[in-house]
């Protein structure tokens, strides 16, 4: 009950300060949380990726009560609990349940090729990956982004929306390409989209410096391109809520049993 | 050479006591007017800790902790948790004199963690064996 939390909330308190020192120390090390803090600004409305996360964290808690949930949809692609505008929740999946650490990046670069220059238009999105968790393999990543709806789009057309991972960059000339994913999706569908990168997350977790991004073509099915933000596809000058990130799974190499303190 | 023929099967003295029956030891303690020790919770909330901003979800901690009387003290080169299973152990041989560790860990449990890391990106981190905290009274 609430006053009963209160009263152990100031049982807290009472606590000298060498025993706070100790209990902060022992829930540190208990989490797994990397030392202590350091004082954040404090943060805006949370953004895209702390929202997916958050549902994700109570998806998985609720999941440790019950037991397993998610699937994989028809493409393999892991679908989370999604934070807005979900059309569809699944249960959590191996992938989800298994995974010991998920982590999710905010692009840090964006460059594109829009209206004003020749076809075909792209969008490359790079994201800042150098805190991964060493000894973790990549078990999926997904990039995700959003597609709202805009205006003067047949909404019955389809949009072929292909990501590449950028793998080497050609001084004056087109750098080379490898197909990650592609999906079809009806012009007038709006909500997250999710991009299985799997194979560039792995890719960039073994040479960090090979990490140049990815790039999003959008074509129509008479095979013409079309600028993502043209289509409704946001990028990180959208709303918080909606800015495009990276969700990756790790799972830990299978230590026998965890070190006594 | 087995002996099929014994008439009445020998009660096996390491038989634990029922968990929710108050074993001897406990009368005991009870009646000499020492605490026993007993295990209590302690819910700490990142706010007091000034973790708000950094730690996500959970909203804060359940710390247990012991109090009490301890029949069997052991010097600091030992820790709780090791403290408490070596107890249970002893406790398995000679149930009537050693008392079961109060709050010997009977159930891992799994805990997540949600927070944000220095260059904002967020994680969440999963511990799947867990110890519960314990005195090693």
């Amino acid at each position: 009950c609430v006053c009963g939390q209160k009263e152990v909330q100031s049982s807290f308190r009472k606590l000298s300060g060498r025993e706070k020192k100790e209990m902060q120390r022992e829930i540190l090390s208990i989490l797994g949380l990397p030392g202590r803090p350091r004082p954040h600004p404090p943060l805006r409305p949370p953004s895209s990726a702390p929202l997916f996360m958050l549902d994700l964290y109570h998806a998985v808690s609720a999941e440790g009560d019950e037991g397993p949930g998610l699937g994989l949809n028809q493409e393999g692609v892991i679908h989370a609990a999604l934070p807005t505008l979900s059309t569809h929740t699944p249960p959590l999946g191996t992938v989800v349940s298994e995974a010991d650490t998920v982590m999710s990046f905010v692009n840090l670069v964006e460059h594109e090729r829009d209206l004003l220059q020749p076809r075909p238009y792209w969008k490359e999105f790079r994201f800042d990956l150098t805190p991964l968790p060493q000894g973790e393999t990549v078990t999926a990543a997904e990039f995700r982004i959003y597609k709202t709806l805009t205006m003067g789009q047949r909404a019955n057309r389809t949009l072929h929306i292909s990501v590449y991972e950028i793998q080497r960059e050609k001084r004056h000339r087109e750098p080379e390409l490898v197909l990650l994913d592609m999906q079809s999706v009806p012009a007038g569908q709006e909500g997250w989209l999710a991009f299985d990168v799997t194979s560039a997350s792995n890719h960039w977790l073994l040479h960090p410096r090979s990490n140049l991004g990815i790039r999003l073509y959008v074509e129509t099915e008479e095979d013409r391109s079309l600028s993502a933000g043209w289509v409704g596809l946001i990028g990180r000058r959208g709303p918080r809520s909606k800015q495009p990130f990276m969700v990756t799974f790790f799972r830990a190499s299978q230590a026998p049993c965890r070190p006594p303190r | 050479a087995v002996r099929h023929n014994s008439p009445r099967k020998k009660k096996n003295k390491y038989d634990l006591p029922h968990p929710n029956r108050p074993g001897i030891f406990d009368q005991h303690h009870a009646n000499s007017g020492r605490q026993a020790c007993k295990k209590h919770e302690l819910y700490v909330s990142f706010s007091d800790l000034g973790w708000k901003d950094w730690v996500l979800a959970p909203p804060g901690y359940s710390a247990y902790y012991c109090d009490g009387e301890c029949d069997y003290p052991l010097g600091s080169c030992m820790n709780a948790t090791n403290h408490a299973m070596i107890q249970l152990v002893v406790h398995l041989i000679k149930p009537d004199e050693v008392p079961k560790a109060c709050c010997a860990p009977t159930k891992l449990s799994p805990i997540s963690v949600l927070f944000y890391d220095d260059n904002n990106n967020v994680i969440l981190k999963k511990h799947r064996n867990m110890v519960v905290k314990t005195c090693g009274c």
